[in-house]
């Protein structure tokens, strides 16, 4: 049992890290669109 | 378009992310961990589960907090994108179709660069506006088709003794380049017209490679000045200007052979009837040019237009005493 709830502890930061890639991703990438938008209003 | 309506930051990853959005107690942790089913490992190693709830804790953070800042970053962008689309409907620049093509192809090109990355990157990549680069490379490639669809070529026969590459033909020419090429010994001169840049129209002149006694003029491009009626009377072929600044050269006909876009006039062959040039010129291929009435008609109308013109018996003089003097020479 208690290695069940670790596992699960484990996995819920796995899955949560995983998150937080890809919403560092989309940030950066959302970034780079602001950037062009804006040199090109330039 | 509406980004935040497209950006879906949950992206169905977090099943249940109000339980990890925020620094909680221990105790709710557990309670959480109760819900899902699972037991918190208490007595066996709570060291280590208390730094793995530690660290979720904190990872949830940072996850919330990256939210909140490409929350923000579309709003950001959404009120950019609207106030490039205010300006662009308040400034309408001429070149407005190209920015929407360019908008079209950026729409269409920059999904495919970015394929690896998710459904709503794809789309905020798809909306951004098009660079500075695309919206000059569009008119560039149409002014250069524009250019290569008048290109006109006029053969000229100069005296045998004129070396230099002058085809006077009404305009005002400045020389800008001269080289010589391997396909022919004599080398190439580059003119500009002398309204530059405003007219865009160039000329090159080089020798014949078959009969170096001929001038080979090509045009590239319209003049967009007064002057053009005189380019069009020019390449017209029975050019006045033509005949009397060549010395020599004897403009017996001129024949207007147009094979693709280049239009290719030969003052050097000899003589065919005189309508040929005029009817072509003036009708342009129309059928009305095979019937015997149109070309008596196109004879007398050359006639007429020709006796009106005062200089004209003095450019045939002189250009028929150049042919004589040029004959004999060659016959010395």
């Amino acid at each position: 049992v208690n290695d069940k709830a670790a596992d699960g502890l484990v996995e819920e930061l796995n899955r949560v890290s995983a998150e937080n890639k890809k919403l560092t991703e989309m940030l950066t990438v959302m970034c780079e669109n602001y950037n062009a938008l804006q040199n090109h209003l330039a | 378009m509406e980004y935040t309506s497209l950006v879906d930051t949950s992206l169905d990853l977090n099943s249940n992310p109000s339980h990890f959005l925020s620094l909680v107690p221990k105790q709710e942790v557990q309670s959480n961990f109760i819900e899902l089913g699972l037991k918190m490992p208490t007595h066996v190693n709570d060291k280590a589960a208390d730094g793995l709830v530690e660290e979720l804790n904190r990872v949830s953070a940072e996850n919330k907090k990256l939210t909140e800042m490409l929350t923000v970053m579309c709003e950001n962008y959404n009120a950019l994108q609207n106030h490039l689309a205010d300006y662009m409907s308040k400034n309408p620049a001429p070149s407005d179709s190209n920015n929407n093509n360019n908008n079209n192809n950026s729409r269409k090109r920059k999904p495919e660069t970015l394929t690896n990355n998710n459904n709503i990157i794809e789309r905020g990549n798809s909306e951004s506006s098009s660079s500075d680069e695309d919206s000059c490379k569009k008119p560039r490639q149409q002014d250069q088709q524009h250019i290569k669809a008048k290109i006109s070529r006029v053969c000229v026969r100069t005296e045998a003794s004129d070396t230099g590459l002058l085809v006077k033909d009404g305009y005002q020419w400045r020389k800008y380049g001269q080289k010589v090429t391997r396909d022919n010994p004599s080398p190439r001169a580059y003119f500009k017209c002398s309204h530059a840049p405003s007219c865009p129209v160039k000329k090159k002149v080089q020798r014949s490679v078959e009969d170096q006694s001929i001038l080979v003029a090509t045009y590239e491009g319209e003049h967009n000045h007064p002057n053009q009626s005189k380019q069009e009377q020019a390449n017209s072929g029975l050019s006045r200007t033509v005949a009397t600044a060549t010395l020599g050269s004897v403009p017996c006909s001129a024949s207007l052979g147009s094979s693709g876009p280049t239009i290719t006039l030969d003052l050097t062959n000899p003589p065919k009837p005189p309508t040929n040039p005029s009817e072509e010129a003036k009708v342009g291929g129309n059928r009305r040019v095979d019937t015997p009435e149109f070309q008596q008609f196109l004879v007398d109308q050359m006639a007429s237009s020709l006796t009106k013109d005062p200089s004209f018996k003095a450019a045939l003089a002189a250009a028929i005493s150049g042919r004589i003097v040029q004959q004999n020479q060659s016959q010395k």
